[in-house]
């Protein structure tokens, strides 16, 4: 574990919870992608397989299990409890182009041919590409309330102290995992606009609006 | 082992 590792888990940890708490306290989902939260649960559920069969730590297996329970609360509370404020109408990304090529590419590309080591890439590539719907649905709806913006910006974060922690174990441990940091590079640089107007608007207190 | 493709990580 390295500090770049640490504060990465505690951002990714940070954002569920703060999406959690706006959904819950607001009693309403309006402004996120229901599609995104599908995806995420699908992430942490391929990859995670290994939870109840290789134990790492108990900060390993206590924060896998807070990742997937926090995401199937969230998708429960989307589409159950609160879906009357669902956004489904901007909410349209067809998130099956998504699943299929990752799928795919997690056949292709991977280091070894079985059912968890595929799961775990298809995982990973799902996870670059699992925040377009909810970046699509910000820019059709051509803003974000800035509790919407604080999750993206600590979601986006996570992945970014990520690509630093791979740069660390590369020095320290020499040697690295292509296939993560080239899906870590394409989903931090996936928020790049977004950390750019939240840079520059959210944190002068504007709204975050986006160019229509 | 679990280091070599960073199956420590979450």
């Amino acid at each position: 574990m390295n500090i770049f590792r640490l504060v990465g888990d505690l951002s990714h940890l940070l954002a569920i919870i703060i999406l959690l708490l706006k959904i819950w306290k607001t009693r309403s989902c309006a402004g996120i992608s229901g599609k995104s939260q599908i995806l995420f649960a699908v992430v942490y559920t391929t990859r995670y397989l290994d939870l109840l069969t290789t134990y790492v730590s108990a900060y390993n297996t206590v924060m896998k299990f807070v990742f997937i329970v926090a995401s199937y609360a969230t998708v429960y509370l989307m589409y159950v409890k609160f879906r009357a404020t669902y956004d489904h109408n901007h909410d349209t990304f067809r998130i099956e182009f998504l699943l299929v090529p990752c799928f795919i590419l997690s056949l292709l590309i991977n280091h070894e041919f079985t059912v968890l080591e595929v799961m775990w890439t298809f995982s990973i590539y799902l996870e670059s590409v699992a925040i377009l719907p909810q970046l699509f649905l910000v820019s059709k709806t051509g803003e974000a309330e800035s509790i919407t913006s604080h999750y993206l910006f600590a979601l986006g974060s996570y992945r970014a102290l990520y690509l630093l922690n791979w740069v660390y174990r590369y020095m320290a441990e020499d040697h690295y995992e292509l296939i993560a940091i080239v899906s870590g590079v394409v989903q931090t640089v996936l928020y790049c606009d977004f950390f750019y107007l939240y840079i520059t608007k959210v944190l002068k207190g504007k709204k975050l609006q986006l160019p229509a | 082992d679990l280091e070599k493709y960073y199956k420590d990580e979450l």
